[in-house]
């Protein structure tokens, strides 16, 4: 889950589609590679103090199942915390030897035959973190906001994913793009969306995730939007994009 | 204007309360310090391109009065643009001399005199071009969006604003927070700025910014919404806060 611009729902789509899927009986890990450390908070898990996190993983060489957690009362959701040291690994990265494939070796050596599915949720930036993230996957999903500086920086980050697919992982695909916060009583909304479409035709979702405020109301009770009002036109459309991206996943 | 936490306002705020200043008959500069250049791209400062930006300052030496570009249709209001070239910049200023000093180098050398205002529009991280902005300036403006993951960051923000203040810039103080996006519909907003106003008291501008979807028009109109819609809510508050950060600066 990348972009480099702020706030368009890369933390809300990891989360919520990672409940969703796992709601369908899938087994689904988390892996919370932003400092600030929303994934790991939305999914109740702790990122405080002397939790073993991805930093231990990335820059310490920590096994990766040392330090993956289960999601309170969501069987078959797993999550890899992120505490405030991953602030620091940007920099501390640049130094070391294979800086851009730690995370790849790290899920490598992880004994993930169980899982289903793997969701990385981003920083906004294109540094050694999200490039970690491009390099150790084979699909990358980009949330839009449905706002007008949705498309400014989308040029930036295709470019780094040629970059990364030149030098550093050959499979990288961008496989999905999910229109996020749309608001349907505005033009915007609809003019960002459909700019979208035409250019990246079928590999946006058909599933528009509505603004809801019950989407932004969940992480505070620590739980995702598909448990704390599965009515809402939110956790429904997440339960929609949900279905739509397993049915592509079992088409390749 | 920084906060590593994406999409709160960051940049709505600095090209608001920029072209608000202006409006009043105070001479304003906005360095765009974020790669994606949704500053200049709001204030209709070319930045695609061969265009003289940041980059060429910061890594290259250039003059700012040599990228300084006036927005149009807004006498008193400048900006400096910010090119994708900027992108690169927080890894090629790891190995420069004097690497988070070269901003505040650029505007010393620059004949600020007849500037009312700077103000510096960050991206959503704490590398080095954040640093920078930190170094060069004497006060430190947060934009809060009234959203739960608000909060979650702001005690790694101001950890490393003390880092600044203690090896870089002694003079740097927190001396404002807007609280942006307010939608008072939704009960999770008073709480997060009653929270946010227990915690930092005279420092929380009383004006709080509504969410208001003139706001988010705005751009793709190459406007502020100050000139796109002056009696909307949002132009009128950000008019507010202008007025009173006017009033704060002229009592110190
Ligand atoms: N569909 C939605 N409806 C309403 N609010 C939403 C929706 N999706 C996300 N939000 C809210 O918008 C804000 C930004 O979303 P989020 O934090 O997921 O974005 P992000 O891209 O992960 O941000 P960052 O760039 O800081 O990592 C959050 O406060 C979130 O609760
Ligand atoms: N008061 C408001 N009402 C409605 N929409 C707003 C308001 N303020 C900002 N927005 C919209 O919210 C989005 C995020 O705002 P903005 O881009 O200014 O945040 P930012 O902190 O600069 O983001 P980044 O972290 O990417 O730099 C934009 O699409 C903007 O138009
Ligand atoms: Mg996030
Ligand atoms: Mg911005």
């Amino acid at each position: 889950m990348a972009n480099q611009k702020g706030g368009v729902g890369k933390t809300t789509t990891s989360v919520n589609l990672a409940a969703a899927l796992s709601m369908h009986g899938q087994r689904v890990l988390v892996i919370d590679l932003d400092p600030q450390g929303n994934a790991s908070t939305a999914l109740s898990v702790e990122h405080r103090g002397d939790v073993p996190d991805v930093y231990q993983v990335l820059v310490g060489d920590r096994p990766l199942s040392e330090i993956v957690k289960e999601v309170p009362e969501m069987p078959g959701l797993y999550c890899a915390p992120a505490t405030i040291d991953l602030a620091g690994a940007e920099i501390e990265l640049v130094s070391l030897v294979a800086r851009e494939a730690r995370l790849r070796r790290a899920i490598a050596a992880f004994d993930a035959i169980e899982l289903d599915y793997i969701l990385i949720d981003c920083p906004p930036s294109l540094g050694l973190l999200t490039v970690n993230a491009l390099v150790a996957t084979r699909e990358l999903l980009i949330p839009i906001q449905c706002e007008y500086y949705a498309l400014e920086g989308l040029g930036q980050l295709l470019r780094n994913v040629d970059l990364v697919r030149a030098h550093l992982n050959p499979d990288l695909i961008l496989s999905t793009i999910v229109l996020t916060m749309y608001d349907g009583r505005t033009r915007l909304a609809s003019q960002v969306a459909d700019e979208v479409r035409s250019h990246f035709g079928d590999t946006v979702l058909n599933t528009v995730i509505p603004r809801s405020v019950r989407v932004s109301e969940a992480p505070s009770y620590g739980q995702s939007v598909m448990t704390y009002d599965p009515g809402s036109s939110g956790a429904m459309a997440y339960m929609d994009a949900a279905r739509e991206i397993a049915y592509r996943a079992a088409a390749i």
